[in-house]
């Protein structure tokens, strides 16, 4: 499968050996961008004092290593004149779309987690990853509720000398539409269809949690582990990604930013449908 | 006027704390759902079981109905589980139509996905013009944990274009076994007034 290509004249998305995104296209500027789905595992503590309580509900407290889903994928191509999908399958609990429609610059991922296995009685907090070769330098930009974009760095505070025991729960920080880093040439942003945290623990990377399954109550007041139990298997989520990427200035087209902002309008707006049975007319009757 | 406000309250009650950031005890987030999936059904048509005392949800079946000057019922489907593909309507109707409303005030084109039993389908537009289509396969990576209760193994997609600002438009989509229906000559209509 090494080289398969999706796109349109705005954006493509080559996929490797592996059957992962490796490589995006788009207005005039090529990255690596790889795009992975990876989980931590949910810090358990006994609940005594404030520095030992267990991941939960209320706080994402997990532990510092990451553990990869999967490292071989199944993936499945089907190309049209409307639009072109990368069907992957990580494992029997992750699974994602890729798709590109014909007219639009961005690429969408249509991610589908679940039920998370507890057999080994870990609790799991699941990502997906873009790592992308963009010099970011620890900054990166979440917005504020679908308004302002706020600079982020890396272990530091603005008003403080902060000095982080979690390296990984210390640098989430809440997304309601957007996160987004930059250097001089490209910029990747990823656009969620829901409030997520999300965070860039890395050069280049954005990571934002999908899902997670968690074995104890973080002893925060709800008195319950984050663990749906009532259809006795753990609950199934998805949802929708969307990566644009493009040059950070642009002379003779509006900016990648702009783009966004107009994307998110669409995306966080969209249009209401509604579905009528018409078996009782025929189109001239119904027209 | 109590419809919305069944809608209104639930909102409100959503405004909560542990509601905003998913905090709530299972059984309590299993009741917001509820609530919000009532209130919803409460401000659409065909909402007679909702509850005793809200009779039926007229709100956006009177806002078309009188909007569109016609007598035609549209009785609008509750596709909520669209977004995990599906839909009662699409999946068990040969034909059947799908208006849009852009909330928006710009035009907009939007890739709209329905999710359907079978692969032959027709979109027509309002004029009775063919909109190029595309059949998708959904995937179902695990079969024994399909969570789905659904017929649609595919979803028909389409591009829905140049939707009017805050204006609605709609498309007659039916299966290629009714082809019969499809208009040999497609009439243009005159543009309706956004």
């Amino acid at each position: 499968v090494d080289g398969i290509t999706i796109g349109n004249k705005y954006i493509n998305l080559t996929f490797d050996e592996r059957g992962l995104l490796f490589k995006v296209s788009s207005n005039g500027i090529t990255r690596e961008i790889v795009q992975d789905f990876l989980y931590y595992e949910a810090a358990v503590g006994n609940n005594a004092e404030f520095e030992n309580r267990s991941s939960g509900a209320y706080i994402f407290r997990p532990n510092n290593t990451v553990n990869f889903i999967s490292t071989k994928i199944k993936i499945e191509v089907f190309r049209g004149p409307l639009v072109e999908e990368v069907h992957q399958i990580f494992n029997n609990w992750v699974s994602q779309v890729i798709r590109v429609y014909k007219d639009e610059s961005f690429a969408e991922f249509e991610w589908l987690v679940g039920p998370i296995p507890v057999d080994d009685e870990i609790g799991k907090e699941v990502i997906t990853k873009f790592k992308s070769n963009i010099k970011s330098d620890g900054i990166f930009f979440t917005d504020s509720n679908g308004r302002e974009m706020i600079k982020r760095k890396l272990n530091h505070r603005d008003t403080w000398n902060v000095d982080l025991k979690e390296k990984v729960a210390g640098n989430y920080y809440p997304l309601t539409t957007k996160i987004a880093l930059q250097d001089e040439e490209a910029r990747l942003a990823i656009l969620v269809d829901r409030a997520q945290g999300g965070s860039s623990l890395e050069d280049g990377s954005l990571e934002i949690m999908v899902h997670r399954r968690l074995l104890h109550d973080d002893a925060f007041g709800v008195d319950e582990a984050l663990n749906e139990k009532a259809y006795g298997k753990g609950l199934i989520a998805r949802g929708h990604h969307y990566l644009l990427f493009g040059p950070t200035r642009s002379k003779s087209s509006p900016t990648t930013q702009a783009k966004e902002r107009f994307i998110q309008l669409q995306k966080f707006l969209p249009s209401w449908v509604f579905l009528s049975d018409a078996s009782k007319y025929s189109f001239y009757e119904w027209k | 006027e109590p419809h919305l406000t069944f809608l209104r309250e639930t909102m409100g009650i959503m405004q909560h704390h542990d509601a905003v950031t998913g905090t709530e005890k299972e059984q309590v987030a299993y009741d917001y759902a509820k609530r919000v999936d009532v209130g919803i059904r409460a401000c659409r048509s065909n909402a007679r079981a909702v509850l005793n005392r809200i009779v039926t949800g007229k709100i956006i079946e009177e806002y078309f109905s009188h909007s569109a000057k016609t007598n035609y019922n549209f009785e609008f489907a509750n596709c909520l589980l669209r977004n995990i593909s599906v839909c009662e309507v699409s999946e068990n109707n040969d034909n059947f139509t799908v208006t849009l409303y852009n909330p928006i005030a710009h035009s907009v084109f939007e890739y709209i996905r329905i999710p359907v039993p079978s692969k032959n389908y027709v979109v027509l537009d309002y004029r009775g013009i063919q909109v190029p289509s595309q059949i998708v396969p959904i995937p179902s990576p695990i079969k024994e944990l399909d969570f789905r209760s659904s017929n649609s193994s595919y979803e028909l997609v389409f591009l829905a274009s140049e939707l009017p600002p805050m204006g609605y438009k709609s498309y007659y989509i039916s299966t290629l076994a009714h082809n019969d229906l499809v208009p040999e000559v497609m009439m243009v209509m005159d543009t309706p007034v956004n």
